[in-house]
């Protein structure tokens, strides 16, 4: 099973 | 980490940091993480020059982000996160108060 590793950061 | 069963979170070597928003509401630092990424709040990048860079004990890239203003984050998804950075309304004094976990 393939997984997304599309990780996010946002700059706050 | 999971807190323990009575819900107190272990303070060893925790780190509290406070900061103001610079003219643009913003701190200089990136974090990544939450409950829907699966992964704990770190912090990704603190720019040069921002608040969160010349604040002390200053943010570092890495840290663990436990509590935020007070709120233990770990069971909230990346954007509510992002969410309670923001809002400076919880406080009066427009201080964000994190509490880290050194890298």
């Amino acid at each position: 099973e393939e997984k997304d590793e599309c990780i996010i950061a946002t700059e706050v | 980490e999971k807190s323990t069963p009575n819900g107190i979170i272990p303070h060893d070597n925790l780190v509290i940091v406070r900061m103001r928003p610079d003219e643009n509401g913003r701190f200089g630092f990136n974090v990544k993480g939450g409950s829907d990424q699966k992964m704990p709040v770190i912090v990704s990048r603190v720019a040069p020059g921002t608040p969160a860079d010349q604040c002390v004990p200053r943010l570092n890239e890495g840290d663990q982000v436990v509590l935020i203003n007070g709120r233990d984050i770990a069971d909230y998804t990346h954007d509510q996160v992002v969410s309670f950075i923001k809002c400076s309304c919880e406080n009066n004094s427009n201080e964000l108060i994190l509490l880290v976990r050194p890298n």
